[in-house]
């Protein structure tokens, strides 16, 4: 029974156990934060204060890369810095800053100047910012692209949320919608993480998806070789699809795998406060697990995992099938039209475009990824 | 004239406002993203890099190593510091893979320099100022070759948030017919 999701019911659910925290001093993980979102370590020491009990953990930030300013702590910077160093518990945590000070300096470009800027960087990265793929111009996403391939060479692994509209929606004349997927999410050379919620709302149980999960095809990116059979499967077994003038079922689909992502306590401003969700709650969660299990490479002599997704398209090829929890249920939302009536795609057995492959179980998904 | 980013949308997020024309001595600091080499080759890298069934699997490169691969040529790094140096810019710094150059600049030499560009002040309600242009910008042809857009002409920060929601409103209301 709990009332609310806290770092004690996410190990509980995606079976960590106290040993399951960082010791290598090489492995490190951060996180991203734009505007001018900032997390007081008050709230982080505090935060694990209610919440860290159980595990061993940091319970402050290794490194501020930017300006760090004062004033009110933004509840989405200090959700992501409290999830990742309780997933991700015992780990060198960094914070890149990108309040984008000058003026006409893009915030999310000055954070892929950093990557290209720093010779040493954290190994895994969670991001929690989108943009409507419609709204960008070809020739920026293509070359944000290319960025995430120079870090993927680097063995970085960069995790971005699926965002909380669910397939989206986007009017192309009257009476005509299509979904409308976000980028960075539909990049090819990201891991993009959705969002579920518990079965019983104050039970460890199983999960479902949550209905605001981002999830979809590209209309940008073409389908990587790695998910073609994955997707192929889905779009031919699901018993209920959107009909095809919906969606480009030859793009890149995401998300690629997902967590909890629905009523978090999060400690804002020395206050702790419930119910706060979306992928943006889950995107810090998985990138602390993928970092304990760079940890655990690290430490026996392995590389880090980088770009993440060719490994993890094969898991099920391979017979490790465990490795996650097979999200099977629930919808998510779209356009409110007479055609589809505010439903998405559905979730179902092995990939879909709600949850990807579903949600960690750590213990097996460490297995597969050190084998 | 070309323009690289003629499908880049202009849309004022909820919450900002304009306040009009900048001065032409107003401060900007614009991104170049210059062209860089061997696309192809990183491409092929990444699938060698990250596929446990590659036998490069894990052999990841150093940040130099990167840098050596896309670095842009001789000739994109000296036309666009030609083009810049003609314009008076000259406050310029690149990144370690020399592929972005961050250049500072007043408005009104950002404006000969990206013909059509028309830089406006944008206050949004916590007083966060931005200087984007709301109409788009161009480049002489001769630039097509190396670089692939400016950065901080039309993109206004992101605003994303963490969804606050309860229980009781978790699930959505009944749908419309």
């Amino acid at each position: 029974f709990h009332l609310g999701v806290t770092p004690a019911v996410l190990r509980k659910r995606y079976n960590l156990t106290e040993a399951d925290v960082g010791g290598s001093p090489n492995s490190s993980q951060a996180c991203a934060q734009f505007l001018e979102q900032y997390f007081h370590p008050a709230d982080l020491s505090e935060f694990m204060h209610l919440f860290g009990g159980g595990f061993p953990h940091l319970s402050s930030v290794d490194q501020v890369v930017g300006h760090q300013g004062g004033g009110k702590a933004g509840l989405e910077a200090s959700l992501d810095v409290e999830y990742l160093m309780s997933a991700g518990a015992n780990i060198s945590t960094w914070v890149f800053s990108n309040a984008g000070r000058h003026e006409g300096q893009e915030p999310f470009l000055a954070w892929l100047l950093e990557l290209s800027n720093r010779s040493s960087l954290p190994w895994v990265h969670s991001v929690s910012y989108g943009d409507d793929e419609d709204s960008l111009s070809a020739a920026y996403m293509q070359r944000v692209n290319v960025e995430f391939q120079k870090a993927a060479v680097r063995g970085v692994t960069i995790l971005f949320a699926s965002g909380d509209s669910g397939a989206g929606c986007r009017t192309v004349q009257r009476g005509k919608h299509v979904f409308r997927p976000s980028f960075p999410a539909s990049s090819p050379y990201v891991t993009t993480v959705g969002g579920t919620s518990f079965q019983h709302p104050f039970l460890v149980s199983v999960e479902v998806s949550d209905y605001i999960s981002g999830g979809g095809f590209s209309n940008v990116f073409p389908m990587p070789e790695y998910q073609t059979s994955a997707v192929k499967w889905f779009l031919s077994t699901a018993p209920k699809l959107p009909p095809s003038s919906y969606f480009n079922a030859s793009g890149r689909a995401y998300p690629d795998l997902a967590a909890l992502s629905d009523n978090y306590w999060v400690v804002s401003n020395r206050i702790p406060l419930p119910w706060v969700s979306g992928t943006s709650a889950s995107t810090p969660v998985v990138a602390g697990i993928l970092a304990l299990i760079n940890d655990r490479r690290l430490q026996r002599g392995l590389p880090p995992l980088g770009f993440l997704n060719p490994a993890l398209y094969r898991l099920q090829d391979q017979g490790h099938g465990a490795a996650l929890f097979d999200v099977t249920s629930g919808c998510h939302l779209s356009c409110l039209d007479a055609i589809v009536e505010g439903q998405g795609f559905c979730a179902a057995p092995s990939w879909d475009p709600v949850t990807g492959w579903g949600t960690p179980n750590f213990p097996e998904l460490l297995r597969a990824l050190m084998d | 004239l070309w323009a690289p980013e003629p499908d880049q949308l202009f849309r004022v997020p909820e919450g900002w406002r304009s306040e009009g024309r900048v001065a032409p001595s107003h401060p900007l600091g614009l991104t170049f993203a210059l062209r860089q080499r061997n696309r192809d080759r990183l491409e092929a890298l990444v699938a060698e890099l990250s596929s446990p069934r590659s036998t490069h699997y894990g052999r990841f490169l150093s940040l130099a190593e990167v840098g050596a691969l896309v670095a842009p040529s001789l000739e994109t790094l000296d036309v666009v510091g030609a083009w810049l140096e003609e314009h008076g810019v000259s406050e310029c710094q690149v990144v370690a893979t020399m592929d972005f150059l961050q250049c500072q600049m007043p408005a009104g030499t950002a404006e000969r320099l990206l013909p059509g560009a028309r830089f406006h002040r944008f206050v949004n309600e916590e007083q966060r100022s931005v200087a984007l242009s709301p109409t788009p910008y161009s480049l002489s042809k001769e630039m097509q070759e190396h670089v692939d857009f400016v950065g901080g002409l039309h993109r206004f920060p992101p605003e994303k948030r963490a969804l606050v929601r309860s229980w009781a409103a978790k699930e959505p209301g009944p749908r419309s017919t």
